[in-house]
């Protein structure tokens, strides 16, 4: 039957193996995206025939199930601890009865491959599944579906839906196939809920009218963002499970004093060093008048281009353009040292008040390698700089290509209030650097702090952050006991320019039961797996930076069993594919090393006790309050209607 | 707008109201010397009733000089803006902005609080109606607790009175309506026929408000105000009454 042409449309028989469907369902609920992919094959050959299950998932999704069904026989898969996992697998090996699953991270995307050989005339039917969180990114969030069948799909259905409480301000599916599927993706959208189906016809998909091979080779790509109304943010309370998402807009941008570290090592020489002077030029064109800056790159040597901060005037930004253009790349790399040199710059200025007391302090460092000229040692640079850096500053890491040690600049950022992000060396390593400065080049708030006063509230992720930027997203999430409360109240205290802000909200148990009940694609649990990857991430970030082995087991144990618990993939735990009766295994895990923290996210803040208000956020005037004032006050009060008294 | 004046020392009530044209800046206070000043300006109904247009406080301006800060109070949004700094909140916010001697707090769709130090404090009240409505529009009351903060230079609709003027109320007798009596009221050397009524004080209860008795001066408050109330006109939102 699967060789019918109901459609109409000519298979191929040159392919024994045709793909009889492709089906790719998301679901989005509040930022929390659940993805499957499935797909079906069939062996119309006369010979067995290797069937290949590849998919690219995001880095930092955490993998939640993947099943297999080879020829009736069922392989469902279980989480078991890595080190398990792994022994049940040799076990298997060595009875023969094994098949590979490879996991490895290219780019910012992660392989996930399996090959069964099949008989003639058997069906083989994969599926993955996999969860992630939407980071909010220069004031939209996208969601990235690589497309990968492989051949042509009799069926090919993608379907993305996304349930957002607070609305939806916009929704775009970019053009991301050049044009090939152009009014294919339909897209429907209400004020809360959106769709976006993709299902190309067989003739759609081939890449010329006669060609066999498929143009579904790519990402599909669906932006968009929400409504926010009110600056406190929206609370979304669950099941025992809370999430609050801050992006307050309508602020001024606060003043922020940058220093660009840059690496100028031989190794950078050639497109990284073109794309990184490239990006600079116009990172430094976006400073605003009332910013602060300066340059240092170095190599085996440190150099600056100014030896303090400099207004970003027309003619400073010119020069300091300039400078960058005659930079020739050679030699070692000593980042001890330019880290250093920066920090003093930066601390300097700050014990002479020369800086704006409502600014922000921000370091860049843009590196392609590991330090080979003066200090080599990893943790004592790290520690060096934690030793050096003043809390009013954050560093911000950028590393380029695969040879510098990404962990490295995680926990160098991480510990310093910052975050790290991987560039890759290629033709579009500017257009990277850009959009990460831009992510950072407007802060709105500083010391932003949630506290969630009722004590019932427990288990709150990190709810302490240096700095909100525009354009992103901070969320917290955290537990509560249902039977103890009826409404959950949040207070966010924060500077902004050179204003204290106070912000609440309440929320209501039952405000999201209505409208998860009424939509069967929401997902009811949304909350509490945003608030497990987020508690995870920041978790595998808190364990690298665990001071001493205590403490490290013990985070790792909680890891392990929120893991298991969940039901996820992550770098401590192992997926176990079995057949039925146990005798065939597969085994997925996280790829070696990189252990991934927090793909995405903007900010690595710290915990504070939940429970505590900032001392200067005394209490908010209650309506009673109000009344208090002494005595009826002089007023102009409202219209005639209301009024007994005749107007004239 | 209808105005309530208390005056503590006679332990009375003096209404009045006025009604212009939508877009008119009314100048409500004005202390050259505590560098404060609050102008109203008007909205208008969607449409006239019985011939008329009714006029509203729409948006409410709020100067301190000594602070260089300037808060605009509209049925929309409350705009904080401090040297070259601004900030926009929102009536769907329960927020507090605090700027050295400047607390702004806003109860989410009912009021926003402003005090300067700890002297001098206004309330504004939204009163939100029914989108829809064929002629009510959104629209604003502003409550000023009297305050020994403000300079014998005080003036403005209500500034003026923030140093009692003497009234003297006599001759109590019915109306031509019944229901509401007439008296004869002595103030800054005019004699004025006033009428005993009602109005209402809403921050208890946003939507009904509570009665407050008072004597009602006609006439836009002739009289009972400094000259007539076009003297009050300004022509920005932010701009203090020269007086006199």
């Amino acid at each position: 039957s699967l060789s019918e042409e109901k459609s109409g449309e000519r298979m191929e028989d040159v392919d024994q193996v045709t793909l009889y469907s492709y089906k790719v369902q998301s679901t989005i609920t509040s930022r929390m995206a659940n993805t499957i992919i499935q797909s079906k094959l069939v062996n119309n050959s006369p010979q067995p025939q290797d069937v290949v299950f590849d998919v690219q998932i995001p880095k930092g999704a955490f993998i939640s199930n993947f099943s297999m069904t080879v020829d009736g026989t069922t392989f469902t898969s279980t989480i078991k601890e890595k080190t398990v996992g792994r022994a049940l697998y040799a076990q298997a090996r060595a009875k023969g009865k094994t098949a590979g699953l490879v996991r490895s991270r290219a780019l910012d995307m992660e392989n996930f491959r399996t090959e069964v050989n099949i008989r003639p005339g058997a069906k083989v039917q994969f599926e993955l599944q996999y969860q992630e969180v939407k980071w909010r990114k220069l004031g939209s969030y996208e969601h990235r579906l690589h497309l990968q069948p492989g051949r042509l799909a009799k069926h090919l259905e993608v379907d993305v839906w996304i349930v957002e409480p607070q609305g939806m301000r916009f929704l775009h599916v970019p053009d991301t196939f050049e044009g090939h599927f152009d009014g294919v993706p339909v897209i429907s959208k209400g004020p809360q809920k959106a769709h976006v189906s993709f299902r190309p016809t067989v003739a759609q998909q081939r890449k010329c009218p006669n060609c066999s091979e498929t143009a579904v080779d790519g990402e599909l790509v669906v932006m968009y963002d929400v409504h926010r109304e009110e600056k406190v943010g929206e609370l979304e309370v669950f099941n025992g499970y809370f999430v609050h998402f801050f992006a307050p807009e309508n602020l001024d941008p606060i003043p922020k004093n940058i220093l660009f570290v840059i690496d100028v090592s031989g190794s950078m020489w050639g497109i990284k060093m073109k794309q990184t002077v490239e990006a600079m030029k116009t990172i430094l064109d976006d400073l605003r008048a009332e910013d602060q800056f300066s340059v240092v790159d170095f190599n085996h040597n440190v150099r600056t281009w100014r030896n303090d901060l400099v207004s970003a005037t027309k003619t400073q930004i010119a020069d300091a353009k300039k400078y960058i253009e005659k930079i020739q790349p050679s030699g070692g790399t000593n980042i001890n040292e330019a880290l250093l040199r920066a920090i003093f710059i930066l601390n300097e200025a700050n014990n002479l008040g020369l800086l704006d007391p409502s600014s922000v302090s921000l370091i860049i460092l843009v590196s392609d390698g590991d330090p080979t000229v003066g200090e080599l040692k990893l943790s004592k640079i790290q520690k060096n700089v934690k030793q050096n850096v003043q809390d009013n500053i954050s560093l911000f890491s950028l590393g380029i290509g695969f040879d510098v040690d990404y962990d490295f600049l995680k926990r160098l950022s991480n510990d310093n209030r910052g975050i790290a992000q991987r560039i890759y060396g290629n033709q579009d390593t500017s257009s990277q650097l850009k959009k990460f400065y831009n992510q950072v080049s407007t802060p709105l708030l500083r010391n932003i702090q949630f506290s969630y006063p009722d004590t019932s509230v427990t288990d709150v992720t990190q709810n302490s952050f240096p700095n909100y930027f525009g354009g992103s997203e901070i969320v917290v999430a955290g537990k509560y006991d249902p039977a103890k409360l009826q409404q959950l109240r949040a207070v966010i205290t924060a500077t902004s320019a050179n204003t204290e802000l106070v912000l609440e909200t309440l929320a209501q148990m039952d405000d999201l039961e209505d409208f998860l009940s009424k939509d069967k694609h929401a997902d009811p649990n949304f909350t509490r797996k945003l608030w497990a990857y987020l508690t995870i991430n920041q978790l595998l970030a808190e364990r690298s930076l665990a001071p001493t082995a205590t403490t490290k087991r013990k985070i790792t144990k909680t890891i392990l069993q929120m893991s298991l618990e969940h039901h996820i993939v992550t770098p401590l735990t192992a997926m176990v594919v079995e057949s039925a009766a146990g005798d065939e295994r597969m085994l997925a895990d996280s790829p070696p090393q990189d252990v991934s923290c927090c793909s995405g996210a903007l900010y690595y803040g710290s915990k504070v006790a939940p429970g505590s208000i900032p001392s200067w956020a005394s209490p908010s005037p209650t309506p009673t309050a109000l009344s208090l004032v002494a005595g009826p006050p002089l007023e102009a009060t409202p219209p005639p209607h209301v009024i007994r008294v005749e107007n004239d | 707008p209808h105005f309530i004046i208390y005056l503590p020392k006679s332990q009375k009530n003096i209404c009045f109201n006025i009604d212009s044209e939508p877009g008119k800046i009314l100048n409500l206070v004005s202390d050259p010397e505590s560098g404060i000043v609050v102008n109203g300006q008007l909205t208008g109904a969607k449409k006239p009733q019985d011939g008329k247009l009714s006029t509203y406080f729409g948006k409410l301006g709020f100067y301190f000089q000594s602070e260089d800060m300037k808060i605009e109070v509209s049925v929309e949004n409350i705009t904080i803006s401090h040297g070259s700094h601004t900030s926009i909140l929102s009536w769907s916010d329960t927020a507090r902005v605090m700027n050295s001697r400047v607390v702004v707090s806003v109860n989410k769709e009912k009021s926003v609080t402003l005090t300067l130090g700890k002297e001098v404090s206004f309330s504004i009240l939204l009163h939100r109606v029914w989108k829809k409505h064929p002629v009510n529009v959104d629209f604003l009351g502003i409550y000023i607790p009297p305050s020994n903060k403000f300079s014998l230079k005080a003036h403005g609709l209500i500034g003026q009175f923030m140093h009692e003027p003497k009234i003297y109320i006599s001759n109590e007798r019915p109306g031509k309506d019944p229901k509401k009596p007439e008296a004869s009221m002595d103030v800054k050397g005019h004699k004025l026929i006033v009428t005993r009524g009602l109005q209402k004080d809403y921050r208890t209860d946003i939507v009904l408000g509570t009665d407050v008795p008072c004597w009602f001066v006609h006439n836009s408050g002739k009289g009972f105000i400094d000259g007539c109330y076009k003297d009050y006109f300004v022509p920005e939102l932010y701009s203090s009454l020269k007086w006199p």
